[in-house]
């Protein structure tokens, strides 16, 4: 349950405020599949780091769960985020010494998985997203899709309540972007997970259920999509 | 002029031997205006890497206007990439710790122009991309599309007769993203320039006079587009 209330988000660079996000409202319930879209600089990673527990707002009010999450210190934003969600960034933040499998291990670290456990998950995780084979590259000997698709297994290997992703579908050529979303759909319809997506892709927005428009840091439009 | 002769690069992960390019050629007259596609993994940052003379081949020749590229050293390569090529990277690679006019700006560095004159073109530059107004930001300050628009304007402040642009749209909207391909045109059109863009969408590929697709390292069409 994702309730979200006039929530604003100010930068400040040298003397410009920048308002990266004004006064958004939405509501969520469990298991829905919302995709967020909007031009470049509209706000979208904004939200979804608030939502992600990764930053706190300016003003405004989110409750996760019913817990206003504006009034967690970083303890417990971490906690939050390693129990509930998984976040694909729409900057992949791999870790760039460590394998694929070790980058996919990582959110598991403090699961009380033993290591073959979590070797196990990692493994099926990278199966989930074609790369296998790739488990024991490094970040900079990937391609940019594959290091997406790395980015992904992370985020799902804990198995999450609610899903992030921010434009994960970026780098992927149509018919591997067309298996991601496949995946994620699967996830919502089976397992109950709540999907939230930024992308710029008409196509990956029409698979969802709820379309959110940003622009200049404001919602504009929030309508169920017709299948 | 580019010639490209039986190029091959070969990975080493450990034992296993990865065929990121195999026996690839092309010839490319000055101003032509072709796009990469193919599947993720299946070699196109590679080949732009050796095109913009960031890496060797490990096989084949790379005649850049008559001059065999794999045989020259470091200094060589640094600078035909100086004088020629501009490059958009499919991560951006922008410096962090510099403001977005200054990493703009870090291309002319050596090109013998005073500061006053460097200022002016990074301006310039950051116009044609819509951004004069985040001049000041940092990477971190930056959002997704803003960045690649950065990288994008980098690319463009030496007028260089070559740009190599890795999935130039990835990270912007619908339209953004045809305001930079427009851009790109109209250097092509205009000033000869010649474009090489590797991306994932049939819009952009659509929009060039050539298309060239890899599959798992291999080139397996190259077609002019009809209109
Ligand atoms: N740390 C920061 N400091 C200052 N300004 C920032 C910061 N982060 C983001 N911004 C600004 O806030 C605005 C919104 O950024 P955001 O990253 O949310 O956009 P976005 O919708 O995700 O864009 P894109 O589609 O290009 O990824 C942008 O104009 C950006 O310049
Ligand atoms: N430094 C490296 N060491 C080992 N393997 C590498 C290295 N760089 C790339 N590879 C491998 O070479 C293959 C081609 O990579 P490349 O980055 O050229 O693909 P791409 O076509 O650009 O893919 P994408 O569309 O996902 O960006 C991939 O399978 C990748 O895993
Ligand atoms: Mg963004
Ligand atoms: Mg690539």
């Amino acid at each position: 349950m994702i309730e979200v209330s006039n929530l604003s988000k100010l930068y400040w660079t040298g003397l410009i405020e920048v308002k990266a996000l004004r006064d958004v409202s939405i509501m969520m319930g469990d298991g829905e599949y919302v995709s967020i879209m909007g031009p470049s600089g509209s706000g979208k990673s904004t939200l979804m780091n608030l939502l992600g527990c990764l930053d706190t707002p300016s003003s405004g009010s989110y409750r996760l769960d019913g817990q206003e999450v504006s009034a967690l210190n970083d303890d417990g934003l971490a906690r939050i985020r390693n129990r509930k969600i998984g976040f694909v960034f729409q900057t992949f933040n791999l870790l760039p010494r460590l394998t694929s499998i070790a980058n996919v291990e990582l959110p598991m670290i403090y699961s009380g998985l033993n290591r073959k456990d979590r070797k196990e998950k990692a493994i099926a995780a990278l199966e989930k997203v074609g790369l296998a084979d790739r488990m024991l590259h490094r970040p900079n000997e990937l391609s940019g899709g594959q290091t997406q698709r790395v980015a992904i297994a992370r985020a799902l290997v804990n198995n999450p309540s609610i899903i992030l992703a921010d434009e994960p579908t970026g780098n992927l050529d149509r018919e591997t972007g067309r298996d991601i979303i496949n995946l994620f759909q699967k996830l919502n319809l089976e397992f109950g997970v709540t999907l939230i997506i930024v992308t710029h892709d008409m196509e990956v927005g029409r698979s969802s259920k709820r379309l959110i428009q940003l622009v200049d840091g404001r919602l504009v439009k929030d309508e169920k999509v017709d299948t």
